[in-house]
């Protein structure tokens, strides 16, 4: 049992590496185990270097870095052992366009095995639906579902942007 | 496996019988505040057995039926279907195709269909054990929350790390 | 003692009403006390009813909904109790276009009494800016501050928006 | 009363000496995600006074120190300095202009000077007292904070509006 996940842990490690220089655009990351001597019950800990900074307390990363941190351990999740479906709400809302512009691509080649839904008003996450679709409430109170053509979509940006 | 379809009826602000057809590659949801963007993410979650209360934005359960607008009366009960493309037989189950519908009216009731039959949510929840359909921090991330992923503490990790290993 | 507070109180839920309706383009809002019959301990209610909309609870507010009412208590305080100076950091990042425009002159208005000092990435905000400041690191680690003219401050909303 | 530099040596990322001039009206920030805006905010609250740790986004007083870059070695103190505008003599003190400067060196050691005067951070917290200045919630609001305001429960809110009451 704690071999099977020391094993899986490995894997995660190595996959969370991976996909944190992805996103980042460099920089290093690794998972490590609180108390290795007790696999049945160690905690995980979280260490993350964004490129050409020290290796710090995640405390210390900004609000953008920490969610980019966030969606890359999601990714590493994903691609380590994949849910059919992904229902992501808002979480590009901190990035900047560097790092959305990186967090889109990666999602591009998750999107062959997993099926993603996203809630967003970013303009690059927008451009990569192969659907889209907008909410209105014309009626107060009354959600109106409305199914858009791509070029109209830089439009409804200027609604959120 | 994919979502195909997502069909709502009084589900909080979308009182009207509304369908999202899905596409199994990228689909993007967009509007302006209050809209009801996360409400669908919710309706999701729901119909496929979210129990908590509070992952569904509310303070009761009856606060997921539509509660009226200024020329809309309540609703007694709401519905919501999931239809998913089975054909890669994932779930080990004998369909190509598979619905889910959850119902739940005023007086609390609910009622549970496994593609048109009346069970009961123990084999919904089944159905996707394992396959972490449903679980938040790994298919769902709600609004605002993709930061917990990082903030729980070293033993919380653990099980979600149990989870993807 | 419970008076003073009765009658503050009665000052800062007129304020409330008054902003969340500015904030909102509509709307109602209240404050009310949890027990009325104890004014030294009671608790503080906060109702809020976007245009068009029942009143409802809090909890079922949308993630905007809830940062606009949040940000028109707070600017009901600095309207009654102003302060020298406010320092909020990206306080507008849930906000459609709508929310933001109102936002942006509502904020207009405070900063003849108060001293306001953002952090945001939105271009709306940018545009209102009588200072604005770019900061970067092209040196990894280190911060440079560079202060901006306003005509090159959309062109930086692109590192963001 | 208004700020009208604020200045900082060693702070977090803001290694090399940084001066920000500032209007009475509106400054934005604006720059990339990690690049030191919210540190900014930070000097600034520390140099105000702040002593929790937590609030300031570190788990010990030294990680306000710059702890060293690429091609930097770290440093063995930080100092930052708020010079405010005081013609309207609305603290009751007798000076137009007030600058308040806070030390912190890696060995623990603090040092805080009013007007280029030694003086106890007590009497700067003492200054401020009534103002609202320097005050979580109300003064500063921190990144992803906004909605805290809501989130607290009724009791807890009382503190604040007895604040601005
Ligand atoms: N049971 C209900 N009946 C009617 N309306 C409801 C119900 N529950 C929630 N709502 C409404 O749904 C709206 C919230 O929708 P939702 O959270 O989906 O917005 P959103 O599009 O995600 O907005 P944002 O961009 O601000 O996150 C609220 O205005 C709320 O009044
Ligand atoms: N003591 C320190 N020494 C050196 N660098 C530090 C120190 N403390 C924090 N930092 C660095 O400061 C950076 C964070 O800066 P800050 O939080 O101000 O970013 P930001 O501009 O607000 O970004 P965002 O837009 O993502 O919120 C981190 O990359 C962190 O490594
Ligand atoms: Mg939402
Ligand atoms: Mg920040």
């Amino acid at each position: 049992m704690g071999e099977k996940f020391a094993a899986s842990f490995a894997v995660l490690n190595e996959s969370f590496g991976l996909v944190f220089k992805e996103l980042f655009g460099g920089g290093k990351s690794m998972l490590s185990l609180a108390d290795p001597q007790n696999l049945l019950e160690s905690g995980v800990e979280i260490n993350a270097q964004p490129p050409g900074k020290r290796l710090q307390h995640l405390s210390l990363l900004s609000g953008g870095e920490k969610a980019l941190a966030a969606i890359a351990l999601l990714f590493s999740f994903l691609r380590v052992k994949p849910v059919p479906f992904c229902i992501l709400d808002e979480i590009d809302t901190a990035l900047d366009e560097a790092n959305l512009a990186r967090f889109n691509s990666y999602l591009q080649r998750l999107a062959g095995k997993i099926q993603f839904i996203l809630i967003s008003h970013r303009k690059k996450t927008m451009e990569r639906a192969d659907m889209l679709y907008g909410v209105t409430m014309e009626e107060p109170g009354v959600s109106k579902l409305i199914s858009v053509r791509l070029g109209a979509a830089t439009h409804l940006e200027s609604s959120a942007g | 496996m994919y979502i195909k379809r997502l069909e709502m009826y009084g589900f909080k602000s979308f009182v009207d019988r509304t369908t999202l057809e899905l596409t199994p590659g990228i689909t993007v949801v967009v509007g302006p505040n209050g809209c009801g963007k996360s409400n669908i993410a919710d309706a999701l979650r729901w119909v496929l057995g979210e129990q908590s209360v509070r992952l569904l934005r509310g303070t009761r359960m009856d606060d997921l039926i539509f509660n009226g607008a200024a020329s809309r009366k309540p609703l007694g009960f709401t519905e919501v279907s999931v239809t998913m493309d089975h054909s890669d037989g994932s779930l080990g189950l004998d369909y190509r195709e598979i619905t889910v519908t959850r119902r739940l009216y005023r007086d609390g009731t609910s009622e549970y269909l496994l593609n048109r039959q009346t069970c009961r949510l123990k084999e919904i929840l089944e159905m996707f054990m394992d396959t972490g359909i449903g679980k938040e921090a790994y298919s769902f991330i709600g609004q605002g929350r993709i930061e917990e992923i990082l903030n729980s503490r070293p033993e919380e990790r653990r099980l979600i790390f149990e989870e993807a290993a």
